[in-house]
């Protein structure tokens, strides 16, 4: 699962 | 949005809101590292650029503001105001150690060759290293005032509970970013030994000093 590159974390 | 997640993020705030308040009404930061909010500060700057252009929800935008104006606001102190209770002879690290590896790993290992995806590894590379010149000065003096083992508790805490949302994340979200996750094991690593002198000695009452 690769990660996306919007970053919806702190 | 998780427990953990949710939890990580006050304790990091309650950490950011600690050192801000000892600083402010001991009129004094002794102790403190200000290399390591320099680098705080820096972090806090290449992740957040993304408050200009994209909108997540008004949590995150308004934590993303409190952050960087906290950061800014503690290395005006420590530089600033207060800048005659600076302990520069026992903040020493050298950061462009840190600086020049992170840069280059940064540029090497991400998901996107694109400027925002490079800033926003830069700062999660960053972060996981950022309190090593505070430990560092810690382990110079050879000892640390009680209310710096509180802020450094909440903030070793804040990223050991992110490593729980990232669980969280993958068994519920299938969401899975292993720069971050790689990188918050780090920062978490880094806090072990601290972890043990705190729960050993501060919560036992004792002053947090170490074997000189």
């Amino acid at each position: 699962i690769i990660a996306r590159t919007q970053h919806d974390e702190l | 949005m998780n427990i953990f997640r949710l939890t990580g993020d006050l304790s990091h705030l309650a950490a950011i809101i600690i050192l801000l308040l000892k600083i402010w009404k001991t009129r004094s930061c002794a102790g403190i590292s200000g290399k390591s909010q320099i680098l705080f500060a820096l972090v806090f700057t290449t992740r957040y650029l993304d408050l200009f252009s994209s909108f997540i929800s008004l949590y995150n935008t308004v934590m993303k503001v409190i952050y960087i104006m906290c950061a800014y606001a503690t290395v005006y102190l420590i530089y600033g105001k207060f800048k005659a209770t600076y302990d520069g002879n026992h903040d020493t690290f050298r950061v462009e150690f840190l600086l020049i590896p992170v840069v280059l790993l940064a540029v090497l290992i991400n998901h996107a060759f694109a400027p925002m995806e490079i800033l926003w590894t830069f700062s999660i590379y960053l972060e996981s290293v950022a309190i090593l010149p505070q430990l560092f000065m810690i382990s110079k003096t050879g000892e640390a005032e009680t209310i710096t083992t509180h802020y450094l508790f909440f903030l070793g805490l804040y990223r050991t509970l992110y490593l729980f949302n990232w669980i969280w994340r993958f068994y519920f979200e299938g969401f899975f970013d292993l720069i971050a996750v790689v990188a918050g094991l780090v920062q978490t690593i880094l806090y072990c030994d601290f972890f043990y002198l705190y729960i050993t000695k501060v919560l036992k009452g004792k002053k947090l000093s170490l074997p000189a």
